[in-house]
């Protein structure tokens, strides 16, 4: 270095200099690894690593909402027939898609790859339980279920967030909201409507080759439904576990209403390049638009002086769907 | 995406799950 010419010390090579910071990186996460196995063995166990708040910022800086509407207008333009064959067929086997149970096998079918997320399934494909009183909704894998404890919940285990932050201040049958919450228990009161019953939850995710339909878990009335317009982050399971209250940070729309035991709600949360959700009830809704902002909510009541009763729901019935953009 | 479902029950309300196991639509999640 000393002996070298002033220019050449600017002239350093930039793979050399990316393969020992890359090297040394993989070199950290793979000791930290070997750490966590060995804290393991001694059965202790490793909290969970959450991401800081400067790295949520930068995360939500990203603009996830643009993008993701750019990816659904992308994916919304008609491909060639001699096209879809080969793009279906990467996502087929990236994501791990089961053709054999959707509608219609035949790729060439699906006019482009929005049509082809929003797939329907063959109606012997998923045969509703009739013994149990709530179903699963939709396709996926389980990331929590539980008692919902201190009003906190836990979107992977000990990873939480706040149920009112989540759901929104409570409303009255009138539409006026209740008083705001003293306390976290206070909150609960407002949700739980019978003395000796407790609040459940559970978390469904759906990877990118689920069948992305839901229906609905349980006979109830929807009263309710809630947009908040939000980021569009990743919301697989290892970002579940790096970032906290990830779920209330993301666009979603919750519906909430009655069922035989009091209250019941279904949230569906939308995630990168899935933001656009729909319920096929409730025309009104648009999600990820650019004319909302984050951090607001609008709320539709669906009780009306004709209908005070809600829209009921049958076990299994078609509620809602997820869409590219 | 994710759903999430956030319920009254009575007491006795069990779930028949496992984290992390994969779901179908119209699978049992919990009764009475």
């Amino acid at each position: 270095i000393h002996t070298a010419p002033a220019r050449t010390m600017f002239l350093l090579r930039p793979l050399p200099i990316l393969l020992v910071t890359g090297g040394g990186y993989a070199g950290y996460r793979q000791y930290e690894k070997y750490r966590e196995r060995e804290l393991e063995k001694l059965g202790l166990e490793i909290p969970p690593k959450l991401a800081g708040h400067w790295e949520v910022a930068l995360y939500k800086s990203v603009p996830t909402r643009l993008l993701s509407r750019a990816w659904g207008r992308l994916n919304q333009v008609e491909l060639p027939h001699w096209l879809r064959r080969p793009v279906y067929s990467l996502y087929i086997w990236t994501f791990g898609v089961n053709m054999k149970e959707a509608a219609v096998e035949d790729l060439h079918h699906y006019r482009n790859l929005s049509e082809f997320f929003r797939r329907k399934l063959k109606p012997q494909a998923r045969p509703v339980c009739g013994l149990h009183s709530v179903i699963s909704p939709s396709d996926g894998r389980i990331l929590n279920f539980g008692q919902v404890k201190n009003c906190e919940v836990e979107q992977v285990k000990g990873v939480t967030y706040s149920l009112e932050s989540f759901l929104g201040p409570r409303m009255c049958t009138e539409d006026l909201p209740f008083p705001p919450a003293a306390s976290c228990d206070s909150f609960k009161n407002q949700l739980v409507t019978r003395e000796g019953n407790e609040l459940y939850h559970c978390v469904i995710y759906l990877a990118p080759g689920d069948y992305h339909c839901f229906h609905s878990p349980t006979d109830w009335t929807v009263s309710h439904r809630r947009h908040f317009p939000g980021s569009l982050m990743s919301v697989n399971p290892g970002m579940a576990r790096w970032i906290k209250e990830l779920f209330c940070h993301n666009e979603r729309v919750v519906l909430t209403g009655d069922w035989k035991h009091g209250f019941f709600s279904l949230t569906a949360v939308g995630a990168t390049n899935v933001g656009s959700i729909r319920i096929y009830f409730d025309r009104d809704l648009h999600t990820n638009s650019p004319r909302h902002s984050k951090g607001s909510y609008n709320d539709f009541s669906f009780v009306t002086h004709t209908n005070r009763e809600g829209v009921p729901m049958r076990k299994g019935e078609h509620l809602g769907e997820f869409n590219l953009g | 995406s994710t759903i999430v479902l956030i319920f009254e029950a009575p007491k006795d309300f069990n779930f028949q799950l496992k984290t992390g196991q994969k779901i179908r639509f119209g699978e049992a999640l919990g009764s009475l």
